[in-house]
């Protein structure tokens, strides 16, 4: 189902015997407006357009009819795929895992304010549970009212036990959990951490503080789908900090395009591990690349 | 940009629509920012400084033609403020402080804390009435929110208090039943308070992209809104998807949140916001 953007686009092309510079101009127009609505990062469009413009202007397609004839590709259609394929080529690996075997594993939550992480980190620890392993949740942030309660009442749900010392630092907390859970043979550590903003420097020194002291296995940014043209902004300087291994893109269940996947993807070059859908402890999946890419182009 | 090519003046608007689509702008409101510097320039305007002037200014109308006070404790009591919106935005971390403003005020308040969904919810809640100095009212988790909505104002009429504020669960437009629970609650609200809700305020996230327009639309269809609170502009986020809700649905904004303290709360100043963002 393509949307009314790309099918603006696709409508440019229509009755063209080939593609030139000059009618995918607007075709490419129609592209940018959808993607700037897919809240995909404004110079991240930029270099999708020049890479799709580089690939409809290559050679075109053949494909089999249903005769067993090689046929070329309509135009329209071949701009289509040179869209899909960028897309999801820009996208990035599927399948990348999660890598939890050390003794305990260990996954740090991190992220703006509100973006889902202690409820990711219950999904999560949901999910490892499925699969046979023995997570211990680390409750790290001890700022936001409740935070700790909340916590608690998902570690309590699935019968994981919650880490939490009244008054302890986080990255205090987050030694004593990894020490706690290699004696009781708890075998994943997940730490949820507090949001807080990409430019607070003393917060942000307190993640690279505990990673620092810690060494997790996984570093999870956790990114709300709704956010705008900031992911990138924020995106980058959580890994510039912190290395992060992957990101995690929440509330998909919503209608928001979720253009930052692309954007983040692109430009820290880290993989989309998990889609969160929806509020309940069992709505994780694994990253798509189709379902998103489709997603995102509309 | 190479891509398109063309002339300076070309160039020129180029550079003004990137400024406003990085910061969130969307395309339709850009367009319509835009229209009056095109027109501008055609009229031979091509001073950078006076075109930027003139898109400042259309922002600037934008925003004033919907600005409007909050409703006032002392024309309805008690006042009642719904708070909704998507999850995650500082609907709750909001009220804390817009509670702590009307205490500070002499006014009392009560908190009904309608979100008997999320995890801990009532407790996150229950700080920010100690914090603030209001009252509490919760049941427990799972219990219908319509009636802990109706206690918290049957309690507010029953004690003379001042401002009753309705806290309530985060959801996404898109999942139907929530919608519609949030459609009873105002009915619910409008059986006992017969003009109210007094304020229905939509919490946007200020990181929010091209979605808060579509999602204020659906909030709005499922209880009228009066107005928007836009949060964490303390950040790097520009909030200027809200351009496209005042210009699009004519609703005021009253507060922005710039932190997670209790004071971080200020009242919207249309002119800083955009010295903000542009
Ligand atoms: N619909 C939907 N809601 C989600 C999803 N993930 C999280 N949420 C909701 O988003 C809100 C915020 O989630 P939290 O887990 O508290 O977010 P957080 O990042 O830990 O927040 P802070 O700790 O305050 O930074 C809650 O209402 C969650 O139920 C999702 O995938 N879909
Ligand atoms: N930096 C910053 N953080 C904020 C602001 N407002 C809220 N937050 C943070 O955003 C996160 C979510 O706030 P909540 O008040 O729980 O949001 P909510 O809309 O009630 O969330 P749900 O009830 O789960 O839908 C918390 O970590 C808050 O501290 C703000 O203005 N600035
Ligand atoms: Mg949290
Ligand atoms: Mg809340």
């Amino acid at each position: 189902v393509l949307s009314r953007g790309f099918k603006n686009a696709t409508m440019k092309l229509r009755g063209q015997t080939r593609l030139t510079e000059e009618n995918l101009k607007p075709a490419l127009r129609e592209v940018r407006t959808s993607l700037i609505q897919a809240d995909v990062d404004i110079s991240v469009i930029k270099d999708f357009l020049a890479r799709v413009k580089e690939k409809s202007l290559g050679e075109i397609v053949r494909v089999k009819s249903p005769t067993g004839q090689m046929v070329k590709v309509t135009p329209e259609d071949h701009f289509i795929k040179a869209c899909y394929d960028e897309m999801a080529e820009m996208m990035g690996p599927e399948d990348v895992g999660l890598d939890v075997d050390g003794n305990p594993g260990i996954i740090m939550m991190v992220g703006l304010q509100g973006s889902g992480k202690t409820t990711t980190t219950g999904k999560l620890a949901k999910m490892l549970l499925e699969q046979g392993k023995k997570p211990l949740l680390v409750a790290a942030d001890i700022y936001r009212p409740a935070a700790v309660d909340q916590l608690m009442v998902l570690g309590r749900r699935l019968d994981v036990p919650v880490f939490s010392i009244k008054g302890m630092k986080p990255v205090d907390l987050s030694k004593m959990a990894v020490a706690q859970a290699r004696s009781v043979g708890r075998d994943v550590v997940i730490i949820d951490t507090a949001g807080r903003l990409a430019i607070d420097n003393a917060l942000m020194d307190e993640l690279v503080q505990i990673k620092g002291t810690v060494h997790p296995d996984e570093v999870l940014f956790v990114c709300d789908a709704m956010i705008g043209q900031d992911a990138v902004r924020t995106a980058k300087e959580f890994d510039r900090r912190l290395d992060f291994t992957g990101f995690v893109l929440t509330k998909l269940d919503g209608d928001a395009r979720g253009g930052a996947a692309l954007s983040i993807r692109q430009v820290t070059g880290k993989p989309v591990k998990f889609l969160g859908q929806g509020e309940e402890l069992d709505k994780l999946e694994e990253f798509r690349a189709e379902g998103l890419a489709q997603r995102i182009l509309g | 940009d190479q891509l398109f090519g063309g002339s300076i003046d070309d160039d020129m608007l180029e550079e003004l629509e990137e400024v406003l689509l990085v910061s969130d702008v969307g395309v339709t409101t850009t367009e319509r920012i835009l229209t009056p510097v095109r027109e501008a320039m055609r009229n031979g305007n091509v001073d950078p400084a006076s075109l930027r002037h003139v898109m400042k200014t259309t922002m600037s109308e934008m925003l004033m033609e919907v600005d409007a006070p909050m409703a006032s404790p002392d024309d309805h009591k008690p006042l009642v403020l719904l708070v909704v919106g998507v999850n995650g935005s500082g609907k709750t971390t909001s009220i804390g402080k817009i509670a702590a403003r009307y205490v500070r005020d002499g006014k009392s308040v009560i908190l009904g804390a309608a979100d008997t969904y999320r995890a801990a919810a009532a407790d996150q809640l229950a700080v920010w009435a100690e914090r603030a100095g209001a009252t509490l009212v919760r049941h427990k988790e799972g219990a219908d929110p319509g009636a802990v909505v109706y206690e918290a104002l049957e309690k507010g009429i029953h004690t003379g208090a001042d401002v009753v504020i309705i806290d309530t669960a985060g959801r996404l437009q898109t999942v139907r039943p929530l919608m519609e629970q949030l459609s009873k609650i105002n009915r619910v609200i409008r059986k006992l308070v017969p003009d109210g809700p007094h304020e229905t305020l939509l919490v946007v996230d200020g990181t929010m992209g091209q979605n808060a327009l579509s999602q204020a639309r659906s909030f709005h269809e499922a209880t009228p809104l009066t107005g928007v609170v836009v949060t964490k502009l303390d950040g790097t986020a520009k909030g200027g998807m809200v351009l496209a809700i005042s210009s699009d649905m004519a609703k005021p904004i009253k507060f922005i949140g710039i932190g997670e303290q209790i004071d971080d709360l200020r009242p919207f100043d249309p002119q800083a916001f955009l010295d903000a963002l542009v």
